[in-house]
């Protein structure tokens, strides 16, 4: 069985919001080091795999692998009855086929009890390879978010360019072109809002803007995003989650211009 | 114009 509790529903009501643009349904696979998501979307073009780690949640019991698939519009719903303070449990059997959910006000003076109905999914694990990136960019979350947000007026295509001075989104489109560069900061006040980039070679690389747009629901998750590239693979878009795991997307590049 | 590429090829299935 599992049995999972967070001080506060907001975390999981904002993971799912990081991922519901790209998966409509997907296993959260249970065992007794934590829960793992890993989902493509339909297209094949973007692959998110998230992580929580057991020693994250206060307590945490899964005696079992336990895959629970579910249907993310359906627990959106339930989780819009929580409020985002909430303390939340989520409770399965070994053999049952619903998942519940327990919202507790701070002050337990209101409990609200759900079940979410699961389904047998069946999907494939992909094998990531751990690879070296040619370069490795942490920059803050908001501001990748509004670049995408920014160059989304001007293009559905954004080009990233990394070399040594910094790094540099473009978009070019009907209306005409746009880019914003942020070069490396050793020295700002604010770590928070710092660029570093670690480089073993230029890369230059073409994204659909569409899918970052996906990707940067996870704002609310973390202060930093890492960007890592290597010309002609998926970029691996990182946001990691204060001592309890991370969120991780690929995405395939555009090729040919 | 850019064409998008897909993941498949990149990651190996279990």
């Amino acid at each position: 069985m599992l049995e999972a509790r967070l001080p506060q529903a907001k975390l999981l009501k904002s993971l799912l919001e990081a991922i519901k643009e790209l998966v409509v349904e997907c296993n959260f696979d249970c065992n007794d080091s934590g829960i793992a998501v890993q989902a493509m979307d339909s297209s094949h073009v973007a692959l998110v795999a998230l992580l929580l780690r057991a020693d994250g949640f206060d307590p945490y019991r899964c005696d079992r692998n336990l895959p629970l698939g579910i249907n993310l519009t359906s627990l959106n719903k339930i989780l819009k009855c929580a409020g985002n303070e909430d303390i939340l449990t989520i409770k399965a059997s070994d053999d049952g086929d619903v998942l519940n959910l327990v919202f507790e006000s701070k002050d337990s003076d209101r409990i609200s009890e759900y079940e979410l109905k699961l389904m047998d999914i069946d999907s494939e694990h992909l094998g990531i390879p751990d690879t070296q990136y040619d370069a490795v960019v942490s920059m803050s979350s908001g501001e990748f978010q509004r670049i995408c947000r920014d160059l989304s007026q001007i293009s559905d295509s954004i080009v990233i360019d990394v070399t040594k001075e910094g790094i540099k989104f473009s978009a070019s489109g009907e209306v005409g072109n746009g880019s914003v560069t942020l070069k490396q900061s050793g020295s700002v006040d604010r770590e928070d809002e710092a660029t570093t980039i670690e480089l073993q070679q230029a890369v230059s690389l073409t994204f659909s803007l569409k899918y970052f747009q996906y990707f940067t629901k996870a704002t609310p998750l973390s202060s930093r995003v890492v960007l890592s590239m290597s010309n002609d693979v998926p970029i691996l878009v990182e946001y990691k989650l204060d001592n309890l795991g991370y969120v991780r997307y690929y995405l395939a590049p555009k090729i040919g211009d | 114009t850019a064409t998008q590429g897909r993941l498949d090829g990149f990651f190996t299935v279990l």
